[in-house]
């Protein structure tokens, strides 16, 4: 799956999910990619977030929906991400799954759930600070 | 009114002292848009994004554009065509698109025989008052928006499909059914009665097989 947040130079914010979902899953099913809210939300009065992983699982929290009302409330970026994680790890500890959030003056962060085999995040961002789109990591909670 | 005029000047100086605080992170922020993010290491999803804003089309043009090229490349095998194979071997696809100025949304979900998701989602918004089609109907929407309708199957998606038949179907998502799914294929009947267990997630899902 790839989810995507494009905040422009005024900031405003729109985003988007593309996918083919989880593998021999059964016929019908759909994850949480094509859900606003739950693959990806965008406000360009707060900023803007996608979701990847398991979706059967992260489509119950609308974990996008969720960061972008705490970037609202002016928690950094990189936090609101770290808090929908936690949020999720309550109810499923060993889900697989991962966020990335932004904000409209162009801060952003990235935050996913530590289980074996997956314990760091990669993640792509440019801006004009950055030469290029640049390849970002963040370790997992 | 020496005094007031003092305290006058403390607050002034207190309101430049806070100024000079923000002002470089105010910068900083304002140099750092436009900004494109995006998941996974999909470069060339990024840079065409970039490349999109950079050209003077907007920000909901770069992540139909960023994602497309994604559903191009087939990024890591979860993105687009020929990837992640159902239990009839078939590719579908979901995707969706926001516009955070006017809270629209067009998404596609289950949609079967075309590659450009992202596009038909795309236009959802311009031509619908909908937010979400699905499965054959989503499919016929995009034809009548120009799509071509054409196999999402490639040999390595047939090769997925087949390795996983001659594995007894495994992994697959059923649960209380019969015959028992953790060791054979269907068809499957429900089990008459039901047992509740924790869900075990992180067994299945891994970084090449996600949403």
């Amino acid at each position: 799956t790839i989810g995507m947040v494009v905040i422009g130079a005024s900031g405003t914010v729109a985003s988007g999910t593309s996918t083919n979902g989880a593998i021999h899953k059964l016929p019908g099913r759909v994850g949480d990619s094509p859900i606003a809210g739950a693959g990806s939300y965008a406000d360009s009065t707060a900023g803007g977030a996608a979701a990847t992983g398991d979706g059967d699982i992260m489509m119950r929290f609308l974990p996008s929906y969720q960061a972008v009302e705490y970037m609202r409330m002016g928690t950094d970026p990189t936090l609101a991400c770290q808090k929908v994680i936690s949020r999720i790890q309550k109810y499923a500890p060993k889900f697989f799954g991962a966020i990335i959030c932004a904000n409209t003056t162009g801060s952003y962060g990235a935050a996913c759930n530590k289980i074996p085999g997956f314990t760091q995040f990669h993640f792509m961002v440019s801006n004009p600070l950055l030469s290029r789109p640049t390849e970002q990591v963040v370790d997992c909670i | 009114m020496a005094a007031g005029r003092g305290g006058d000047w403390q607050g002034v100086t207190v309101v430049l002292l806070f100024l000079g605080v923000l002002t470089p992170a105010g910068a900083a922020s304002a140099a750092a848009l436009p900004v494109v993010i995006n998941t996974w290491a999909f470069r060339t999803a990024a840079d065409t994004a970039w490349r999109v804003l950079e050209s003077g089309g907007s920000e909901l043009d770069a992540v139909e554009r960023g994602c497309g090229q994604c559903e191009i490349d087939q990024c890591d095998g979860s993105v687009g065509y020929g990837g992640s194979p159902d239990e009839s071997g078939e590719t579908t696809l979901d995707a969706m698109i926001m516009d955070g100025n006017t809270m629209e949304v067009g998404a596609v979900a289950d949609l079967r025989r075309v590659k450009n998701a992202i596009g038909v989602a795309r236009k959802v918004i311009e031509y619908t008052k909908h937010t979400l089609l699905v499965g054959e109907s989503a499919s016929l929407f995009a034809v009548k928006m120009g799509f071509p309708y054409e196999d999402l199957t490639t040999q390595k998606s047939l090769s997925l499909y087949s390795e996983w038949l001659n594995q007894s179907c495994q992994p697959n998502y059923w649960k209380n059914v019969v015959p028992d799914s953790s060791k054979s294929c269907g068809p499957y009947k429900r089990r008459e009665e039901v047992t509740y267990k924790e869900e075990q997630t992180s067994s299945q899902r891994n970084i090449h097989n996600h949403d």
